[in-house]
């Protein structure tokens, strides 16, 4: 039986969905049957992957109205052990508010996770940012969380908002662990950079903030562009190294 | 009578905050009435003016649940001419779900902005990320909304859905118009950023993307860290200086 890791913050433009797709991509490069979810309105996971926009037209919006089964948005990736849902036909509105309350009220994410985790999937979901229904419904039914934290200023006075919201979700849902806080964008040599790691490291439980961090590099970003995450397309990348030593540590809870 | 500008983008962490809070100061330095509103739960406005968790307990969310008036949640700053609305305790709770539905049910929105103009205020409203029904509730009861774009590749590919999501906001509110597109986070000297600048000045209508652009710089950073607005605490970095230009493009508009 797979397990669920969703990826979770309330601040935007952290990583979250870089984190999703190379988390996904590394954890199927090690052979793990994967499946990458995407619940983020935005649709971004299509585009880290380079899929066309016919081959995810259809997604998790559409599973949860009832239009279509779960066999019609689970797509093949050229990695062999990665499969797909992408958003889906949400990401063509002009407003998400339909989305939300869908997700919020449908039993069919929980459905849809719990038979993909049947099927011996390590299930990995990206999220929109903030603390509303989507995220509460996906931690609802995940068994880990995974927060990435931008090594900026401004991210740190955001951190109890997130870790508050967090705890929460655990209260909630027995089943929910932490799987830990990943400093993203760090900036090894960047004094406000290098400030905010330490300091997290300080203030934070021990064992909270992953021991890797994974650095700003102009690879990632290139990656983003070219539709391919960067584990597969700078396998020697700083980042792209990180996340396979990320992969290495979840790989065990996620089978 | 002033007007409403809300700062509105579905991308997270591209500069929505900073924008605000510099726009609104920089009118504030000009002379101009103005009041700044955080409609994000995150409730990061506070941070970037550096106003203490005592000042700000009480906003938007307080004054929206009918337990608060408007003189209760209006804060001054240290700068003559700006005054704030924090987004008030709905920042301290774990989930954001109630608020997000009070604010899309009641008038109290509109209430409030359209108080705050009759008292001659240009009023600049932070927003979440997202196009869910803060935002749009925000933008019914706005006159201009402007967009700042990350410029960044993966910013590139979600521009589409942004302005899909305006037009329809465009369309519901005849006395809504786009102020415009905000090129944020720029790298003179980085080739992927400057493709991204190119790239959208090329294919956006003509007008549609503001002359000036806001360039990544390590003072817009430490301003953050110090909870002053760059224009103010940096008025010589390039970023300042976007910003005041921005201010004195927008000023005619908002009185
Ligand atoms: N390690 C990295 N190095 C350089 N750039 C990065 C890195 N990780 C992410 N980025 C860039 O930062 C931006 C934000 O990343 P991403 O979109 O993954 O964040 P997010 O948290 O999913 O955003 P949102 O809140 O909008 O969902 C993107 O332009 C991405 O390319
Ligand atoms: N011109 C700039 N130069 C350098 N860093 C910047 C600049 N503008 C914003 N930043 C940094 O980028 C990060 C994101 O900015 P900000 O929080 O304003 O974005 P946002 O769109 O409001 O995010 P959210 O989607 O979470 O509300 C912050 O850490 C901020 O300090
Ligand atoms: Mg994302
Ligand atoms: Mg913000």
């Amino acid at each position: 039986m797979g397990q669920v890791i969703a990826v979770v913050s309330q601040k935007g433009g952290v990583g979250k969905t870089t984190t999703a797709i190379n988390l996904a991509a590394a954890l199927a490069r090690r052979g793990l049957k994967t499946l990458l979810v995407d619940a983020d309105p935005q649709g971004s996971v299509r585009f880290g992957l380079g899929l066309s926009a016919s081959a995810t037209r259809l997604g998790l919006s559409d599973f949860l109205s009832g239009t279509h089964e779960m066999h019609e948005i689970v797509r093949p990736t050229t990695l062999p052990w990665l499969r797909v849902v992408s958003v889906g036909s949400v990401s063509e509105s002009a407003s998400h508010d339909q989305y939300q309350k869908m997700l919020a009220d449908s039993p069919r994410t929980a459905e849809l996770l719990d038979r993909a985790r049947a099927r011996g999937y390590a299930v990995v979901v990206d999220t929109p940012p903030g603390l509303g229904p989507v995220v509460h419904r996906v931690l609802s039914s995940s068994q880990h969380v995974l927060v990435p934290l931008q090594c900026e200023p401004l991210a740190l006075q955001t951190t109890t908002q997130i870790l508050r919201g967090i705890r929460a979700a655990l209260a909630a849902n027995p089943s929910l662990s932490m799987a830990g806080i990943l400093l993203t964008m760090v900036e090894p040599g960047n004094a406000a950079s290098e400030r905010v790691a330490a300091y997290v490291r300080e203030q934070l439980p021990a064992g909270l903030v992953l021991d890797m961090t994974v650095p700003r590099t102009a690879a990632s970003v290139d990656a983003f562009a070219a539709g391919q995450p960067v584990v597969l397309r700078a396998p020697d990348d700083a980042a792209a190294i990180a996340y396979r030593d990320l992969a290495a540590q979840l790989a065990g809870r996620l089978e």
